[in-house]
């Protein structure tokens, strides 16, 4: 079961939270342990590099109109902040005594802060993305809505050529997320989802497009073309409803798939 | 996206640093 929902934040995180779980245990074998050696250098690393996160991550916060990312990644920033400090004060303590245990303490858990702080905003980050997914999806679902009121031909030309832009970004956008799952369900129902609707988009404009020809004969199937407009325009609604329920999905619940 | 390449920055970083740590203990388990 992956512990990281992406790909991408699998192959950031995954390795050095692979390295830490090994600090971790050796650290508990060896309570005792060797004398440290001096990590001024490599504390100054994560330092350095703890201080450019902050700074693109401020940079990105403010650029960003996400309301929920201005709200939730500043706290992320001030725990990875946080922690890099618990790692420069390990390694001033090492430097004292190689054998301090405070000092080992204070470095796992910087390192644990560290972890947990980047993970905290990556998936703020990789939220706000989903939700840039999920308002394209609902601009299709808008237009799906309208459908229904399209009486002429002209009307129909202009909601196609509405409708396709928006349709192939949302394909695109979801088949590239597809990929980026690590939750082979997940995975699946996006892909099935996205080809129920680039199957039906067509059968739907048809279903319009008879509709128009039937209304305009003044004939009594009307009534009977509407209906199969319609429920193709709510077969699409729901496979999009679908696809937005599940690009929400991060946790590994299984219980919910049964 | 640059806040991933700073993201990978400190992974690599705190990684290096972990192993670091970890190389003197190692020899005494």
């Amino acid at each position: 079961m992956p512990v990281f929902h992406t790909k991408t934040i699998e192959s950031i995180l995954e390795p050095v939270a692979q390295q830490v779980s090994r600090l971790v245990i050796l650290h508990e074998e060896a309570e005792d342990g060797n004398a440290m050696p001096d990590l001024e250098k490599p504390v100054l690393a994560v330092s350095r590099a703890v201080v450019n996160l902050v700074k693109v991550g401020r940079s990105t916060i403010e650029s960003s109109e996400d309301s929920l990312l201005k709200q939730d990644m500043p706290a992320a920033l001030l725990r990875v902040e946080a922690a890099a400090r618990l790692l420069e004060e390990a390694s001033s303590m090492l430097k004292v005594d190689p054998y301090s245990q405070p000092a080992r303490k204070k470095l796992i858990e910087g390192a644990r802060g560290i972890l947990q702080g980047t993970s905290s905003l990556l998936l703020c980050f990789d939220e706000s993305e989903v939700r840039k997914i999920i308002r394209e999806c609902k601009t299709v679902l808008d237009y799906l809505a309208v459908a229904e009121v399209i009486e002429t031909m002209e009307d129909l030309i202009q909601f196609v050529k509405d409708l396709s832009p928006c349709l192939t970004k949302v394909s695109r956008e979801v088949d590239h997320r597809s990929q980026e799952l690590t939750h082979q369900v997940h995975r699946e129902t996006l892909t099935r989802c996205l080809d129920s609707v680039k199957t039906l988009s067509p059968i739907l404009i048809c279903s319009m497009k008879i509709f128009i020809q039937i209304l305009r004969q003044h004939c009594r199937e009307s009534d009977e073309a509407a209906e199969n407009r319609n429920y193709l325009a709510g077969r699409m609604s729901d496979e999009l409803h679908e696809i937005i329920r599940v690009l929400q999905l991060t946790t590994y619940d299984e219980d919910e798939w049964d | 996206e640059i806040i991933l390449e700073a993201c990978k920055s400190i992974a690599a970083a705190t990684g290096a640093l972990v192993k670091a740590a970890g190389t003197a203990q190692r020899e005494l388990v």
